[in-house]
């Protein structure tokens, strides 16, 4: 474990964070796609199912666990809170899952280490964690009127993934064995995903204005 | 096995 991991483990966590507290304080999901929570919901279960079959640590086991149970409370919120479901953007939030599932899927199929249901399933929740955050990133360039709380948890998460890049080259530096091209083209592809809202974000920060993306 | 080294990454 080094710095860049932990920092960006902690980035990942706080985002999460970030958006429990907004929705629970605000009552509210304004601006909060359900599709991205549910596609992140999907990678974390396929994921993590070496939660029962290979013990790592007592820190990775118990993040996933956090990150299991984070995000499938947002998603009850959102689907069956009786005041928290009245405010999701649901005639917005129209991004098709297919779009994403269906190629991650097939790639897996083709693309991966080794085909075994585990392996298979693994290398699509990495697939699928690259493009699940597509369906937020359209919904908050349809809603254009972005709360604060929603851009910090997408610029935690962006960050996150620009951490890990980090890490990625510290263990290729300093382990001698250590190679994963298919985590790391996808990581790539993840963290290009959100430059753009890097973008905006940073200039709507340095100019003091509320942060809204051109459609 | 690289790829198993890998899997202590969330």
């Amino acid at each position: 474990m080094n710095l860049f991991r932990l920092l960006g483990d902690m980035t990942h966590l706080l985002s999460i964070i970030v958006l429990l507290l907004k929705i629970n304080a605000t009552r509210s999901c304004r601006g909060v796609s359900l599709k991205t929570q549910e596609l992140y919901a999907i990678v974390f279960v396929c994921r993590y199912l070496d939660l029962f079959t290979n013990f790592i640590s007592l820190y990775n086991t118990v993040m996933k666990v956090i990150f299991l149970g984070s995000t499938f409370t947002i998603i009850y919120w959102m689907r069956f809170h009786k005041v928290i479901r009245v405010t999701y953007d649901r005639d917005q939030d129209t991004f098709r899952y297919q779009f994403l599932i269906i190629p991650c899927l097939l790639l897996s199929l083709i693309l991966n280490s080794e085909f075994t249901v585990m392996e298979v399933l693994w290398t699509f929740s990495i697939y699928l964690e690259a493009v699940a955050i597509l369906p937020q990133l359209v919904l908050l360039q349809r809603t254009n009127n972005i709360d604060n709380l929603t851009g910090n948890y997408i610029f935690l998460l962006g960050s996150y993934r620009a951490l890990y890049i980090l890490n990625w080259i510290y263990r290729f530096l300093t382990e001698p064995n250590y190679r994963q091209y298919l985590v790391w083209i996808s990581g790539i592809v993840q963290t290009i995903v959100y430059i753009d809202f890097f973008y905006y974000y940073i200039r709507s920060w340095k100019n003091n204005e509320k942060l809204s993306l051109p459609a | 096995a690289e790829e198993a080294e890998a899997k202590d990454e969330l």
